[in-house]
Parts: structure tokens; sequence; C-alpha cells
């Protein structure tokens, strides 16, 4: 829904990692893997 | 000058060993020198272009493909055992000549492949002193490449050595470089991460005194 | 039973070639049989351990240092090839004998390394025969040999290549790898800095009203 959106966009950026939330070694493995050759 | 000494077992004497040399310029098809010993006489005799000609077409076959094969049957001693018969005949009369004949051998069918007179050669000594050189020289020519082989053997075994420990190394500092990497990622967004969350907690301080004053008022 | 034939030339006859056939069980030091043959006769001798010992008592030389001289004089074949002279004496008498003796050439010194007596053969013929075919064993197995390396080689040759192309996409990954990872920090580091100075844009709007009802007031 457009609030879901609303609130994933203030929370994430584009590619899924948290704007707040300190990353580690999964997740940022797991960001990158979402980035397309496009990006 | 190429030569090619081995041993041959006539089909008329099969107990006894005799010396085959073959001597010829660059190609076989020229021409060639047979040289026969049974380490006491010796016997030569040659076989003329012309004559190889005549040969291949009394057999009706390719000169090319009959002076391969004999160089098979001559030369190189190629296929089993018996692929080549080799006879010997000395006349009983006439010990001043031997009828040297060859011919190859196809499951029950042998075919001639050839065959020529032999003189008598005067002084077989030298003929069999030269035969030994020869056989000499070929053997300290192959134990020198046989050297030659085995170093160059050890500097490639030793260089693939060097390469594999390369690729090993480079697999390796791929994998740190990676880990590194991410490391100091993390670090720099995770500082990134703690500048948000404290903009975000000084955003929402200043708008709650603003929300306080709109309400006082 | 090992064997080495070789050519030697005697000093009192420098301009003939005589064959020079050892024989021994695998150490020379336990003794070692000689033949020598000129390819028209054969003599034949041996030299027994004791012989040996006492030999290198004379010289007063170390058994092992003496037994390694003479592998060097009379199989090896080592050094220049004037380091060893060769010597056949035939006794104007006796015919059915000759003295066959060894020495080391050092400067412009000579020592006598050895000598014995031979006793002629009496079917050189088998003695030269069976000389030859050992010549053509050595070469057949040297052929093998050389073979066997040649095809080792280019499998070496072969696996290092290999090796050095995986070696290469090993360096290019790597470096292909360390750029990917860059490019895709760089997208996420910069979400975060975009998001930061949002932040910042609205923090500043956000204090700049209380500002303004702080100077109303």
């Amino acid at each position: 829904s457009p609030d879901t959106k609303q609130h994933f966009a203030c929370e994430y950026d584009c590619y899924g990692d948290s704007y707040t939330a300190d990353t580690d070694l999964t997740q940022i493995k797991e960001v990158f893997s979402r980035i397309n050759e496009n990006d | 000058m190429e030569k090619k000494v081995s041993r041959i077992y006539p089909v008329s004497e099969p107990g006894t060993i005799y010396f085959l040399q073959v001597t010829w310029e660059k190609d076989l098809g020229t021409g060639f020198m047979i040289t026969l010993s049974d380490a006491q006489s010796a016997w030569a005799g040659t076989v003329s272009e012309a004559e190889i000609s005549k040969e291949a077409d009394d057999m009706e076959m390719e000169r090319e493909k009959y002076v391969e094969e004999l160089r098979k049957a001559l030369v190189l001693g190629a296929g089993p055992a018996n692929m080549y018969n080799f006879d010997v005949c000395k006349d009983g009369e006439n010990v001043e000549c031997c009828d040297f004949s060859y011919e190859k051998n196809l499951k029950d069918v042998s075919f001639r492949l050839g065959s020529l007179k032999l003189q008598k050669v005067s002084s077989p000594t030298e003929v069999i002193k030269e035969l030994i050189c020869h056989c000499l020289d070929c053997i300290a020519e192959l134990h020198a490449k046989k050297e030659h082989l085995q170093k160059e053997n050890e500097r490639l075994l030793s260089d693939w050595n060097d390469v594999q420990g390369q690729l090993e190394k480079c697999v390796e500092a791929k994998e740190e470089l990676e880990a590194d990497l991410y490391k100091r990622f993390i670090l720099v967004l995770n500082e990134k991460k703690a500048k948000i969350r404290n903009l975000q907690k000084l955003l929402k301080e200043a708008q709650e005194p603003a929300e306080d004053t709109a309400h006082i008022r």
C-alpha cells in the first residue's frame, strides 16, 4: 500500500539497506546482491 | 647421410642374427645402400632410385606408398616383430655373393617388397667397426637428448610449481581483498547510519518544541 | 648385470679403435669383467674384488675413492677426452694374451690405475654379436625413454599453460571484484549521503521557525 511504501522509503534506501540499523557482513552482501548491472 | 642399424633373423636361418645397416641420403626414395653382417663377414649392395621405381611399378603400387613400406621395413622397424620377413641366401658355389630379400606379412599372405644381390666386402672388420661406432654415436646422442629433456622437464615442473604457488596466493589475496573491503564498507556505512540516526533524533527534538509552541498558542 | 661399451684408442696404436666392454654386478667394486675387441678378435679377463683392494692398497688410495676412479675411467667416460689413457700390448710371441692397462692423466703426470692380462677369446664373433646387440638394446631403451620424456615434457608444458591461464583469470577476477564491490558500495553510500543531506535540510527548516517564534515572542 502507499503507506507501506512510504514507511519503507523512510526506513530503507532503494537497495533495501536500512538507513538507521547498523549493517553487518551478511546484510551488506545481501544488499549488494540486489544491485543489478543497470544500477 | 642417414643411417639405421638393426638386427634381423633370416627366415632360412632363424637362429642366426644378422646386422642390417641401411644408409641413404635424406630421402630413402632416391636410393639406399644395404650392408649386412654376421659379425664376421659383411656384404653390401645398393638399390638405385630407378630400381625403386621399377619395383613399385612391378607391384602396381604408388611409388610414394612403396617407399613408405620400404621405410617401415628397413628403417623404422614399425609394427609387430613378425610384420616383415628378411632372408639371406648365400649361393653355395659363389661365396662372394648373397641374396638379400625382404617381404611384408599380411595375415596369411606375404608379399615381396624387394630383393638385391649383395657382394661380399673385402674388409668386413672395417664395416663392423663402423657399425659399432655408429651405434655408440647414437647412444651418446640419445643420452645427451635424454639429459636435456630431463633438465627441461625439471625446469617445467619447477615453473609449474611456481605458477601454481602464485595461483594459490592470488586466490588467497582475492578472498582477503573481498573480506577487507567489506570490513571497510561496513565501518563507513555504519558511520553514516549513526549520523542519520542522530539527525533523525535532532529533527524529532526540533519538531517537538514547535508543536508545543503551537499548542500553547 | 651391468654393462658398458665404449671405444678406446690405445696409446701404442693411436690410429686403432678397440671396443671396450666392462661388465659387473651392481657394484663395480665387487669385481668386473673386461672384454676388448678390434672387431675381428676379442680378449677377455676379470678383475676380482681382492685385486681391486690390492690395487688400492698399492696406490695408498682409499678403496672407495679408487673404485670411483675406476668407474670414471672404465664406465662413465667422465672428463675430457684425454683424461684417461688405455693401452693394449700384445705379446709378440704369445698371441693368446694381451696386456690391457689404464691410467689417469693429471696435467703432466700420469698415474697407473690398473692393468690385467686378457686371454684371447676362441669365438670372437659371438662376443662381437653380443656387443652390437647390447648397443642396439641401449639405443632402443634410450629411444623409448626419450619418447616418454618428450610426452612428459608436452604434458608439463600443457599443465603449465593451464595454470598460467588460471592465474591470469584469477588476477583479472580479483581486479573485477574490487571494481565491482567499489561500484556497489558507492551506490549504497551515496543513498546514505542523500538521506543525510535531506535530513540536514529538514533539520535546518525545522530549526528556523523556532528561531522566528522566539524572535516574535
